[in-house]
């Protein structure tokens, strides 16, 4: 059997706002290591890898590997009715065709229960090859969200460039141009509100805006993003998961013919 | 125009 128990519930909800809009089914992967999903956007465009540490659980059991084959805007919707205090519990047994949500209030006075089916979802998982990247950029995850959000309201696409000067957020559109520039800045007093830049060669890339602002979802999850940029490679904007994991989108170029 | 590229064409399948 398979069970897991996370206090911290909100984490789950936030999770899955963050990949239920670009993922239609996945198959979840309950291992030794922990909870995890990989998968693509229904174009191939993007993939998300979540993964979630087995220690990071307050009760975690998992007798031999399964993987869950689940709708996640069904996940959703049972995990919207969590409370955000909530402490969540999530069991399959052997065998069974559907998983178990238990939503307990942080006072027990409230306690639920969600059986959701389970699907046989074709799916396929992808190597992702460990890469060292041209230039890593880790900034505020708020600050990024509200870049992508800015320039989607003038163009479709954004070229990010990492050079000596810091990270360019470029685009355009039938109303004009916008370049933003954040510069590299340790001189805050909280490490959350810095931006660091480690670059090893210049780079510039073009992405798809409307998968941008899709991974800023996840800006709940994590105060910081990092964004590592290859010129050869997709790019990975990373959220960090307290202590536990993280969620990890890749996002293929746009590539000029 | 740049054209999309997809993320199979980057990671091989396992």
């Amino acid at each position: 059997m398979f069970e897991l128990r996370l206090e911290q519930g909100s984490l789950l909800k936030k999770v899955m706002e963050a990949i239920k809009d670009l993922v239609n089914d996945a198959n979840f992967d309950c291992s030794a290591t922990g909870f995890s999903m990989q998968a693509m956007d229904s174009s191939h465009v993007a993939l998300v890898a979540l993964l979630l540490r087995s220690e990071g659980f307050e009760h975690y059991r998992c007798d031999r590997n399964i993987s869950m084959g689940i709708n996640l805007a069904n996940m959703a919707k049972i995990l919207k009715c969590a409370g955000n205090d909530d402490i969540v519990t999530v069991k399959a047994d052997d065998g069974t065709d559907s998983v178990t949500f238990m939503f307990e209030s942080p006072t027990q006075d409230k306690i639920s229960d969600f059986e959701l089916k389970l699907m046989d979802i074709d799916s396929e998982h992808l190597g992702i090859p460990e890469a060292e990247y041209d230039a890593i950029v880790r900034m505020p995850s708020a600050e990024f969200a509200r870049i992508c959000k800015d320039l989607s309201s003038i163009g479709d696409t954004v070229v990010i460039s990492v050079t000596k000067e810091g990270v360019k957020f470029s685009t355009r559109g039938d109303i004009g141009t916008a370049n933003i520039v954040c510069r590299q800045n340790t001189s805050v007093d909280k490490p959350e509100e810095a931006t660091i830049i480690e670059m090893k060669e210049m780079v510039s890339l073009t992405f798809a805006l409307r998968y941008m602002n899709s991974f800023a979802k996840a800006t709940p999850l994590a105060s910081q993003v990092t964004i590592s940029l290859s010129s050869d490679l997709p790019v990975v904007v990373e959220y960090k998961i307290a202590e536990m994991g993280y969620i990890r989108f890749y996002l293929a170029p746009k590539i000029e013919e | 125009h740049p054209k999309q590229s997809t993320i199979t064409s980057f990671f091989t399948k396992l």
